[in-house]
């Protein structure tokens, strides 16, 4: 299972877990993404009406539902969705009081395993119960790094954070990589926040850099992924090229 | 007391609140900036090396500690600011289990309200704990809107927030207005947005919009607000004119 998370908000997440998982997917992989914000973004970048979704993982979390009558078919064939609305707001305070609180997803996941290739984790931008559920049940993390000053001070933070779930939660919890998102080559201030990325980042740094390109925030207004709505885009080639260095990375056992 | 807030993540609400309260003490007034993320973008963009501080606003959210010692002046003559660091993250699960938890905030304020004419808090990208208390003790609410889709899904669950703290916390709380941040008219998503928010949003949206300005995401590597780091640059301006109209808004007493 693989988290893709950092807590510095707006960084790419979203549009990274929506797209791999889409690219992957077209590769033949079988896939499932769980939609772990409170905000949705992910069920709603598929087209999904939250309003028309009576159960999600919320309820899986909290209720103690399986997650199998949950999981809603995408659009793309290969691909799976664990669809989430804003009831998942109220599982941080309510997770705070129950036993176990940071293995309720690894225990859920257990039975569904053996039907994915590869099964991802969109997290909130915070290092709260949400997160730390994904990176208890993690084996691998992804990074998605804005070329942006602030994105660079908040990575000591996750390693730490990262660091303690492996000590006392998950000890085969192991960075993946970090991947350069909106990364606009023309402007300094990225091209400097690229290089002190690979200079000083202790796990690896994928290749494949994400360039900002309008079609991928234009995709989630059509409820497609960039593959979909714009399949010669640069944002869709840079997902596909991701795809294949991520599969060399994390090759299926 | 004016929270900027928005669940949404990287939507531009650190770089209003170094900005707007740069610019307002600027023009003249006595302002106070807490950081509320533990993130710490507000207190390493003025310059303040958090490694250097012993204590934070943490230590006067959990022990309890007065606000007075702990605030720190900036370049800045006129704009004061109460810096955080890393701890402020273990506020949120231990503030859980402590009565009043959303009024600790607002009685931290009420010895130093009469210093300052306007009092701001940044806020963390989400709806916990930190922001509850912010929102507790605010008379004013400001909420960043990048121009993007994902933008406007989060507000009418901001709202649905809000108008809860109204009717059990905060009798008081209004939303000031919504903010259009990294805006650029030459794309057409952000237009589409822009005209969208100003169409749905159920408040003021205010006429000065923020333009994607590089300068503006430059500036805190420097350690500085825009209006020292590039006081000509189309960032300085906007937020200048946001804050002339911003006093239009928020009148003193
Ligand atoms: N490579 C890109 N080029 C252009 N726009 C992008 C790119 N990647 C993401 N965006 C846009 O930037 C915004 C932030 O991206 P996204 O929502 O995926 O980040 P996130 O880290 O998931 O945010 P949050 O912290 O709120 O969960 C979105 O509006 C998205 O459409
Ligand atoms: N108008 C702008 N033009 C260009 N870059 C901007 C602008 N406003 C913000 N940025 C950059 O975009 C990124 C996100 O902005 P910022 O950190 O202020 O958002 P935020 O809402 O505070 O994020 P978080 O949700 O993590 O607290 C930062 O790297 C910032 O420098
Ligand atoms: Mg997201
Ligand atoms: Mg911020």
């Amino acid at each position: 299972m693989v988290a893709i998370t950092n807590q510095k908000g707006g960084v790419g997440k979203t549009t990274t877990a929506i797209n791999l998982t889409a690219s992957l997917a077209h590769l033949g992989y079988r896939v499932l993404l769980i939609d772990s914000d409170p905000q949705g973004n992910c069920t709603s970048g598929f087209g999904i009406d939250k309003s028309s979704l009576e159960h999600c993982y919320y309820n899986a979390l909290i209720d103690g539902e399986s997650l199998e009558p949950l999981i809603v078919r995408t659009m793309i064939a290969g691909l799976d969705i664990l669809p989430s609305t804003m009831q998942l707001a109220g599982a941080e305070l309510e997770l705070a009081g129950i036993e176990q609180r940071e293995f309720h997803l690894k225990n859920l996941l257990e039975p569904i395993k053996p039907w994915y290739d590869y099964i991802f984790v969109d997290c909130p931008p915070s290092l709260s119960l949400l997160t730390l559920n994904a990176l208890t049940a993690a084996s691998d993390v992804v990074v998605p790094v804005q070329a942006e000053f602030y994105a660079l001070e908040g990575l000591s933070q996750l390693q730490v954070i990262i660091e303690r779930v492996r000590e006392s939660l998950n000890a085969h919890i192991q960075i993946t990589g970090a991947i350069v998102t909106m990364f606009d080559s023309r402007i300094r201030l990225a091209v400097d926040v690229a290089k002190e990325l690979e200079a000083s980042f202790p796990a690896y740094v994928f290749a494949s850099k994400i360039p900002r390109n309008v079609r991928l925030s234009e995709a989630p207004s059509y409820g497609k992924p960039a593959l979909l709505f714009d399949p010669k885009s640069r944002g869709t080639t840079a997902y596909l090229e991701l795809a294949h260095e991520f599969t060399r990375q994390v090759p299926l056992y």
